[in-house]
């Protein structure tokens, strides 16, 4: 799976995720990724995300509009997505990651699994991660 | 108003001889995007573009670097949204088509519905001048060998798939 979310200088919103799904999946079977509140979910209101990972326990706590909805009771985006992952795994012991953007441009990123690749632009600065608590800064 | 980008790859066990690649493609896609946003472009325009260089990579699993479902064929699944308006478009198990979140874009903007499946997705694709690609486009070798090993050995590789959390999207 793949995804991006992104605020543009006139503070509008928007996200993306694409997928191939899972190798010998069922014929007909659909995960988290094209569903809007799963997969992803942007409002102008609040910010924009993108999720990834196991598609059926996404799709049972709608985890793109949790992170949103967390964020529009004021969590940060960083917290927003901490929050909405621990919650998924209590809840259903499912693992996955997502990536974040608020209205304001305020970023979050997080995963509960072996690895996300991620990377994030603003201002100018890039930073990337691939394992937990890994953060590169630097130029292309 | 600072514009921003943030990309991912997918989470899961990503592999050691898939890292590299996947980080410098999600960097790659973070430059593309922002690029757009430093040129006043949207939101919108900086996602799908995004998106659409990693469906390109054979990196990731979505559009070229697809995997195979049990019945050896590729099925494809994507979405976009603004948050203006709220106007969102999806395509799932949609085949052939080398950029899903291209035709997900063209269901939000050009029909009055937010998700197409199936056949439906791959007749509304055409009617957009949309063309199918053969599967070998698509489909990678290390994608076949995988699905020729879970075919062979499918109990067995589903368990250890499940302990390697492998059995992500």
């Amino acid at each position: 799976t793949v995804g991006a979310v992104a605020v543009d200088s006139n503070g509008n919103v928007a996200c993306a995720t694409s997928t191939g799904g899972i190798t010998a999946k069922m014929a007909g079977r659909v995960g988290d990724s094209p569903l809007i509140g799963s997969g992803g979910y942007c409002d102008n209101d609040v910010g924009a995300v993108s999720c990834t990972g196991h598609g059926e326990s996404i799709l049972k706590v709608c985890l793109a509009r949790h992170i949103i909805q967390l964020m529009a009771d004021g969590h940060t985006a960083q917290q927003g997505v901490e929050a909405a992952l621990t919650s998924m795994s209590r809840k259903v012991q499912g693992t996955g990651g997502a990536v974040v953007v608020s209205n304001k441009g305020e970023l979050g990123m997080h995963f509960n699994t072996e690895r996300m690749a991620w990377a994030a632009m603003r201002n100018g600065d890039l930073k990337w991660g691939l394992n937990p608590g890994e953060e590169g800064i630097g130029v292309l | 108003m600072l514009p921003a980008i943030v990309i991912h790859g997918g989470a899961w066990a990503i592999p050691d001889n898939l890292a590299e690649a996947s980080v410098l493609a999600v960097k790659e896609a973070a430059q593309r995007g922002y690029e757009i946003l430093q040129g006043g472009g949207s939101a919108l325009d900086a996602v799908e573009a995004a998106v659409i260089l990693l469906e390109d990579n054979p990196a990731f699993d979505a559009g070229t670097g697809a995997v195979l479902n049990e019945d050896g064929e590729v099925e494809l699944d994507a979405m976009i949204m603004e948050g203006k308006s709220l106007a969102a478009g999806g395509v799932c198990c949609v085949k052939n088509i080398k950029n899903p979140v291209q035709l997900a874009r063209l269901v939000m903007e050009n029909t009055d519905h937010v998700l197409l499946s199936g056949q439906g997705a791959n007749t509304f694709a055409k009617s957009q001048g949309i063309e199918e690609v053969p599967v070998e486009i698509l489909v990678t070798e290390e994608s076949k060998r995988e699905w020729e090993t879970y075919m062979q050995f499918r109990k067995t590789v589903k368990v250890l798939f499940r302990e390697r959390q492998s059995d992500h999207d």
